[in-house]
């Protein structure tokens, strides 16, 4: 599951 | 990190070090929008704010750095160092029929109603819009060197992988930000009537001259 709060695209 | 993630990314990288290299080899900024360019540094600072929160890797710290430096370096470049070369009485476009609307949008529709994940917000729905005082610009002139076509193509293609990536990301990982998706079919978009210009004329050795 991702955390969408933590963007980790640029 | 995916192949269309990737190659987003570098496309990205190749089109703002050719606007750089563009601007540093021929001493000139000549046909490009410096409010385009002050809107990108925008986003990147607004995005990037994370960096002094969160870790997520090397790659994504530098790549951001380098975004950061690149875009700063690009504006100073164009307002300071060859400001005798810009084309101001071309670069006409009223960015704040973008800054504000693309505010209250951020403030509007949101992951999460927080300080950061707002100014998150706000550089994707700018990033989207971002270009539109550069083509506007080549619409007014009529032109674009050649250089220029190049550093637009990378941009928008770069975009265009990313809609890739979320594609491959939905199936295999399961993960899905309308936000980023919807913007960045927007942003796409935007590019589709230059991609066409571009592979027809550019790419077959003509200069980019639009009909009068």
């Amino acid at each position: 599951e991702y955390n969408i709060y933590e963007h980790d695209e640029l | 990190m995916n192949v269309f993630r990737l190659t987003g990314d570098l496309s990205h990288l190749a089109a703002i070090i050719i606007l750089l290299l563009k601007i540093w080899k021929s001493r000139s900024c000549a046909g490009i929008s410096g409010k385009s360019q002050i809107l990108f540094a925008i986003v990147f600072t607004t995005r990037y704010l994370d960096l002094l929160t969160s870790f997520i890797s090397i790659y994504n710290t530098s790549m951001k750095v380098i975004y950061i430096g690149c875009a700063y370096a690009t504006v100073y470049l164009i307002y300071m160092k060859f400001r005798a070369t810009y084309d101001g009485n071309h670069d006409s476009f009223r960015v704040e029929f973008l800054v504000v609307p693309v505010g209250g949008l951020a403030v509007l529709v949101n992951h999460d109603f927080s300080f950061l994940e707002i100014l998150w917000t706000f550089s994707i729905y700018l990033e989207s819009v971002a270009i539109l005082p550069q083509l506007f610009m080549i619409s007014k002139t009529g032109e674009a060197e050649t250089i220029t076509t190049h550093y637009l193509f990378c941009l928008g293609l770069y975009r265009a992988l990313y809609l890739l990536n979320w594609i491959w990301r939905f199936y295999f990982e399961s993960f899905f930000d309308m936000i980023a998706i919807v913007a960045g079919v927007v942003q796409t978009v935007l590019y589709c009537d230059f991609f066409y210009l571009y592979i027809t004329k550019v790419l077959k050795g003509k200069k980019l001259s639009l009909p009068a």
